[in-house]
């Protein structure tokens, strides 16, 4: 949007469009864009910039009421790692291993998804990548035994973080969600005030499926925060405002790219301006 | 879903007889916001919805006893039409044929390529499973174990390039009596320039009779910029639409089918190497519509 733009009823389906085609969703759309235009016209603002401005600063307060950060401060710290299907669980993963072994931090993973063809041996490439241990069991084992393993290897080892991969699952098979309820209940059970963090990973390409993900995978798991992933790509991961607005998650970390490099914090002002880009 | 929205739209016109400009007007919103609600693109949605438009101010709606019933009907088949017509079969020449699967990061491509396979193997054919996929971590163990589960032989040659490991299958399916070629490639983003080198040196050394995308039901907006900038650069035969066994309402398939013309094939509808479906145009309108 150009500055020193009239406030007139293109600028106003202009906006709208700019957040439609950023998958920030219809009806949040709608909301947000009408809400901006209430308060310019109570600030009386007239010039677009600042109006610009002021969404900005509306959607980074939006962000910035929730802790973006990783919480690090249990010893050992259990992060589980959830969400669909291909999203890009194995690789963030890999990516917070790679950071907090830069960081000096004594890592482990745990190879949870133990259902998908070579979901081990990929993990396992990672691990010796990033120079850290896997505990592992055979394909096909229990996923729980896995995560009972890895959390007796982590106290015994006094790991300062163990990242646990599970399997992709899409949030309407009961039986799956069940599952990685369990697993969290296993985790509780072993390490009182585990797991520290839950983040569900989402793919930036999703469109309004990332609400009902959010929504399921919170009542299931819990979850503390949001890796938004691929976001190298041309979409702009707009569903994170509803989700931050809706169900209170907020996102902590962005995958922009395949490498165990492409890891960055959450930035609700770089964020905004590469939506509005 | 929209027949709700729809019939309270028109509610107001019980008794009142006519239905005004207004009334399509508003007939047209929630059309256009069940359409967006769904994923489909913004663009495409008022392409679409202005088709809609020309037939909801014609005679079957402004003389119909439910006009919302009755735009419904039109908006679903006019969906039904753009999203079939033509054949969604694999069209397969020479021998061996071949089929290459691409398309971005994590929408399925290794897990339909086995799919695809195991369909074909199943109705006689004597299909080869190419891992050109050399980056990814354990992309050639996937496929290769995939393969094995459903008795389908792996071409694979280690980390070198795909392209020399696409030619040298050819080679391979030849001398081995397999009469269709199904290339796995690496997921990429339509935006790297030098992947999607990769896969039109490929296309161009192997003439592939089908070139499938591989696109993820839960895509949102993005999914015009994907296809289209496939399409332009690939020219692409067809759309393999996956996790589909999911809730997501799947507008991505609108749009997809809108920007390129092309048919969805294929619709992935679970993780095992069983669940590939023919695509039906008139379910996924209606799940489209809600
Ligand atoms: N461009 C890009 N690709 C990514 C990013 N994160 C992950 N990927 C790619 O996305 C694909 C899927 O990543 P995985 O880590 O296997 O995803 P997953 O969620 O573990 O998948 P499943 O275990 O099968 O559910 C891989 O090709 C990754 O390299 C990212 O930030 N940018
Ligand atoms: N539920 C469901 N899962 C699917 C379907 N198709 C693929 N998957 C899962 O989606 C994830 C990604 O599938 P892959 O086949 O590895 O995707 P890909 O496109 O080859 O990924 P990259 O090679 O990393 O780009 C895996 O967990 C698959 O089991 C489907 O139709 N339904
Ligand atoms: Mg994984
Ligand atoms: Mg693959």
């Amino acid at each position: 949007i150009k500055s020193n733009r009239k406030l007139d009823d293109d600028f106003w389906e202009e906006l709208e469009e700019i957040l439609i085609y950023a998958d920030v969703g219809v009806n949040t759309s709608l909301n947000l864009v009408s809400n901006i235009q209430k308060k310019a016209k109570k600030q009386k603002l007239y010039d677009s910039s600042e109006v610009m401005d002021l969404i900005k600063e509306e959607v980074t307060n939006l962000f910035n009421n929730y802790d973006n950060s990783i919480n690090l401060t249990s010893s050992p710290t259990i992060i589980l790692v959830v969400g669909v299907n291909g999203a890009g669980k194995t690789t963030s993963i890999a990516k917070m291993a790679h950071r907090y072994k830069k960081e000096n931090k004594k890592v482990i993973l745990a190879a949870g998804d133990t259902f998908r063809a070579a979901a081990i041996d990929q993990l396992q490439v990672w691990a010796s990548r990033v120079g850290v241990e896997l505990i592992k069991h055979q394909e096909g084992s229990d996923p729980g035994a896995v995560v009972f393993d890895a959390i007796s290897a982590a106290k015994a080892r006094k790991a300062d973080i163990l990242i646990i991969d599970t399997a992709g699952r899409l949030q309407n098979k009961t039986n799956l969600m069940k599952e990685i309820g369990k697993v969290r209940n296993i985790i509780e059970r072993e390490l009182p005030g585990a797991p520290h963090e839950v983040l569900l990973v989402v793919d930036a390409t999703t469109g309004q499926n990332a609400i009902s993900q959010a929504r399921i995978f919170k009542e299931a798991t819990s979850v503390s925060g949001i890796i938004l992933t691929k976001l190298d790509g041309t979409a702009k991961g707009g569903i994170v405002l509803a989700v931050a607005e809706e169900l209170e998650i907020p996102v902590k970390l962005i995958g922009i790219g395949e490498g165990m490099e492409d890891l960055r914090d959450f930035s609700p002002t770089d964020f905004i301006e590469a939506l509005f880009g | 879903g929209l027949s709700d929205r729809l019939q309270d739209v028109f509610r107001k016109l019980k008794g009142k007889g006519k239905i005004t400009e207004d009334d399509v007007k508003s007939a047209m919103r929630e059309v256009r916001l069940a359409l967006l609600e769904a994923d489909v693109n913004f663009k495409v949605v008022k392409d679409f919805t202005s088709k809609v438009r020309e037939r909801a101010v014609g005679q079957e709606v402004l003389t119909s006893l439910t006009p919302g019933q009755q735009i419904v009907k039109i908006v679903h088949d006019e969906m039904t039409d753009l999203m079939g017509g033509s054949e969604s079969k694999l069209v397969l020449g020479k021998s061996p044929a071949v089929i290459m699967a691409v398309g971005l990061q994590g929408a399925g491509k290794t897990t339909s390529a086995a799919k695809l396979a195991n369909n074909l193997l199943k109705q006689g054919r004597r299909p080869l499973l190419v891992a050109c996929d050399i980056y990814r971590p354990a992309a050639i163990k996937q496929l290769q174990v995939l393969g094995e589960q459903i008795n389908v032989p792996v071409f694979a040659m280690g980390q070198n390039k795909p392209l020399d490991i696409a030619k040298a299958s050819v080679e391979f399916a030849k001398s081995n009596n397999r009469d269709i070629i199904i290339i796995d490639t690496a997921g990429r983003l339509h935006i790297d320039e030098e992947l999607m080198d990769e896969l039109k040196d490929i296309k161009s050394a192997l003439n592939p009779d089908e070139i499938l995308l591989v696109v993820d039901a839960m895509t949102g907006q993005d999914a015009v910029n994907i296809a289209e900038a496939f399409n332009v650069d690939l020219g692409l035969t067809g759309l393999i639409l996956t996790k589909l066994d999911g809730d997501s309402r799947g507008g991505a398939a609108l749009s997809a089918k809108a920007v390129t013309g092309c048919p969805i094939k294929f619709v992935g509808m679970g993780e095992k190497l069983d669940a590939l479906e023919v695509f039906h145009p008139d379910r996924m309108a209606s799940r489209i519509l809600g």
